[in-house]
């Protein structure tokens, strides 16, 4: 564990919570992608079986459970609870055309071919776009709320301070992974269009992001 | 190196 590594798993917390509480104050999940929360969700169910399997530490478990329970507990207030508020219409992007060739290659890409191994591959390949279907939303409707695109910000910071983990462990553990690292450049490249955006129109005091 | 278990990351 290293200051990258607890800031990244902060922030990541700190994006969730985020979205959950927008939802729950506006009693709205409107300009949100429901089908990236069920991504995440599917990431998490699939990443952290080893839960059953290997005992870390308590906070690997504990952050574990905590992820899990709030990304279903946002899926439920988007497609349940708030479900009145959700904009189908505009949430139409195909996530088959993410999930076949991700698992695709997480059965030619793994470091062993069991199916604990596969499913952890296919959970960080999918991480690394589950986000697509709110960048689509957000372009196809050419705006989002500040409260969204601070989500969007802090899920962003998440990727970009693993980066810095991962440099950081190579440096003084010569622990690389591979697979995990390739798949975190490619997720925080997705953000850099919208860093960009972030910094130029919402934090000059806008009340929306708007797209040009 | 590479690979690991347990994944001790998030």
């Amino acid at each position: 564990m290293n200051v990258f590594r607890l800031a990244g798993d902060v922030s990541h917390l700190v994006a969730i919570i985020i979205l959950l509480l927008k939802i729950w104050r506006s009693k709205s999940c409107a300009g949100i992608s429901g089908k990236s929360q069920v991504l995440f969700a599917l990431v998490f169910t699939t990443r952290y079986l080893d839960l059953f399997t290997v005992f870390i530490s308590v906070y690997n478990t504990v952050m574990k459970v905590v992820f899990l329970a709030l990304s279903y507990a946002t899926v439920y207030l988007i497609y349940m609870r708030f479900r009145n508020s959700y904009n189908s219409e505009n949430d139409t992007f195909r996530v088959e055309f993410l999930l076949v060739p991700v698992i695709g290659l997480s059965f030619l890409e793994n470091y062993a071919f069991t199916p604990l191994e596969i499913l952890w591959t296919f959970s960080i390949f999918l991480e690394a776009v589950a986000i697509m279907p709110q960048l689509f939303m957000i372009t196809k409707t050419g705006e989002a709320e500040s409260i969204t695109t601070h989500y969007l910000f802090f899920l962003g910071l998440y990727r970009a301070l693993y980066i810095a983990n991962w440099v950081w462990r190579y440096h003084t553990e010569s622990f690389y992974d591979l697979i995990a690292i390739v798949s975190g450049v490619v997720q925080t490249i997705f953000f850099c269009d919208f860093f960009y955006l972030y910094f130029t129109r919402v934090l000059r005091g806008r009340g929306k992001m708007t797209l040009p | 190196g590479l690979s690991i278990n347990p994944k001790d990351e998030l």
